[in-house]
């Protein structure tokens, strides 16, 4: 059974930790700050308080038999490097770290962080995108220019079905799934009419996203 | 011309401002420290050092005239507050205002906040779902029990098409696109055959998702 351990209790490690917890994972949850800890004691199967740069306190957590270590340190970026400096050093198999900015992923990609990621920044990206566009409610990038968007149907689109209005052909772009209500219709039929309040879920290039909902949205 | 102002220049609303920027949007970008609204003044249509709980300070700024306001202050939840109550009170249209925790989400919700994002417990979320499934590359909520999931094709599903594994027959899911190399297939049809390396883009039932990542990833 797989053993996750989260250093760094903030709004990301704090969040990493109770989802792992939720799905039924067994997590050991880490970090200075003793309150931070208090609350994480009902959330995780154990929480420490320690300080992740002392190898030591490592070792003896018994960090060595976890499986993977998410680092979750913000604002103190020489304590994070160094935390996963040594816990590659342990032997640890997986680490995933949270950069600060480029200066301090370029560091930890040289010495061997398996995946470095940028929180803010990504969300930051998205949440652009979405303010750009109104009727985009979300937007994930799946390439350089292709994304994922959800788009809310509107009054051009209600009433017509989706043969009617042709997205494919017209626009390049694929409704993979119509959200109503509370339902998710997957794969939907082309003759599937959309209600004004439905919400697209649409694959394509950005251009041909852009171009459709220009015009139909 | 759409307007926007950006109050904060941390990891989260340095990146929103940074995308609009990019995509040719008018940013007005705010922040106390004087290091960072320099770092904007290149990035920025307007970079300015400014306190946004001071309401003479926002009218000074013709903050009035702007469309949508974004922010994006973290610690200091008194602020985030006092700032966004003071926008709305300004007329301000639209603000989207990043929330520290569920209790500052729910002031901000009373006082009128249209928005209200987590972006670090969002991310986090995400990024423990990634965690948990080691094939699954990236997960995004549809709703409470469906998803759109990357998925690296591996060896089980190299050399066969579309068709052959039939995944929408035996597991109820939606192969939307295919990642090969630096491309995206929009659609593939039932004949593509899959490459080891693809990542496959699917859509579907949570737990459909997941018996489907069992069998054949
Ligand atoms: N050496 C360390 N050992 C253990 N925990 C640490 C160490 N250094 C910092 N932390 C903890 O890491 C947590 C996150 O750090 P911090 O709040 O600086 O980052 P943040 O990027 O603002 O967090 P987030 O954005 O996730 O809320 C804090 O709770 C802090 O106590
Ligand atoms: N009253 C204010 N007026 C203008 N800017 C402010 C004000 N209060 C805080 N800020 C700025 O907001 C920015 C973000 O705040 P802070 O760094 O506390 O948040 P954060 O949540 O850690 O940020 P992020 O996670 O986006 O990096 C800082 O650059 C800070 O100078």
């Amino acid at each position: 059974k797989k053993e996750f351990a989260v250093i760094g209790l903030g709004r990301f490690g704090g969040s990493i930790c109770r989802e792992l917890s939720k799905e039924g994972m067994e997590v050991l949850a880490i970090d200075l700050d003793e309150d931070k800890v208090n609350e994480y004691k009902e959330i995780a199967a154990h929480a420490v308080i320690a300080d992740s740069t002392d190898e030591n306190v490592l070792k003896e957590l018994g960090v060595r038999n976890i499986d993977h270590v998410i680092v979750a340190i913000g604002d103190n970026i020489q304590a994070s490097i160094l935390t996963a400096l040594m816990l590659k050093e342990l032997g640890i198999k997986t680490i995933t770290v949270k950069a600060q900015n480029d200066y301090h992923e370029k560091v930890l990609n040289k010495i061997g962080a398996d995946h470095v990621v940028h929180p803010e920044r990504d969300m930051g990206k998205r949440i652009a995108h979405n303010i750009i566009s109104n009727n985009i409610l979300d937007y994930i990038e799946l390439s350089d220019d292709h994304s994922v968007v959800e788009v809310k149907a509107g009054s051009k689109m209600g009433g017509k079905t989706l043969v009617d209005l042709d997205i494919r052909a017209h626009y390049g772009c694929n409704v993979v799934a119509i959200k109503r209500d509370r339902d998710v219709i997957v794969s939907p039929l082309a003759t599937e009419e959309i209600e004004q309040s439905d919400v697209l879920i649409v694959i394509g290039a950005d251009k041909d996203i852009s171009r459709f909902e220009k015009n139909l949205v």
